[in-house]
């Protein structure tokens, strides 16, 4: 699963 | 999540909450700037852009509503509330801000994790953040005294940031791959931008006397 460089911070 | 990263999204809050509270309670936004409240609208709507396409947790998708929502009700009140809008400091409030947009989005352009319109736009918030703030300190300074809440609302807007360096730090020391450069670096320049801030705001809290920002 290619795991997309999500921003997780606000 | 850690407990730094709260700490500063509560006090991130509370900066929002408290720019809420003067505006509604005082009917007036004397000492708040335009110009800084719509370059965090820019800020959250270019950072935001994945609001519906990735759902991280309900707590992230609460908040980033809270903020865009917040930030877009404070610029309409501003700009078309007739009680409020008379008590804007039109003249003082006179930060040309496309220059840091423009330089902003170039630095976007230039400097991001990856060429996509997403992340560079993302990029982009994270830049224009860190600058937001001038046009507010350029008017606390024109306005000399400042009111208690906009006082309060600057220093937790700046005690915020401080937070999520704290919190990049701690992910550093205890993630593998944790590297988030664009954000460390920007949140550092952020701060240090509230320094001067900082410092008056504390000579003002030690004395017991009202702020007052050197012209």
């Amino acid at each position: 699963l290619k795991v997309r460089n999500v921003h997780d911070e606000l | 999540m850690n407990i730094f990263r709260l700490a500063g999204d509560m006090t991130h809050l509370i900066s929002v909450l408290v720019l809420l509270l003067k505006i509604y309670a005082t009917k007036s936004c004397s000492g708040i700037s335009l110009k800084t409240q719509e370059l965090y609208a820019m800020v959250f709507l270019a950072r935001y852009l994945d609001l519906f396409s990735d759902f991280i947790s309900l707590y992230n998708t609460v908040m980033k509503l809270v903020f865009i929502g917040s930030s877009l009700a404070i610029v309409w009140c501003m700009r078309y509330h007739r009680v409020v809008r008379r008590s804007y400091d039109r003249e003082l409030d006179t930060f040309r801000y496309w220059i840091l947009v423009g330089a902003c989005f170039t630095l976007a352009l230039v400097l991001h994790e990856k060429f996509s319109f997403q992340e560079v736009f993302w990029a982009f918030s994270i830049y224009l953040e860190a600058v937001a703030i001038l046009p507010q300190l350029v008017l606390l300074q024109r306005s000399g005294n400042v009111d208690n809440l906009t006082g309060q609302y600057v220093f937790f807007l700046g005690a915020y940031r401080a937070f999520y360096i704290l919190n990049w730090i701690y992910r550093y020391l205890t993630e593998p791959r944790f590297t988030r450069w664009i954000s460390c670096v920007s949140g550092l320049v952020q701060t240090a931008l509230y320094a001067d801030f900082f410092y008056y705001y504390f000579i003002s809290w030690k004395n017991n006397a009202k702020l007052q920002l050197p012209a």
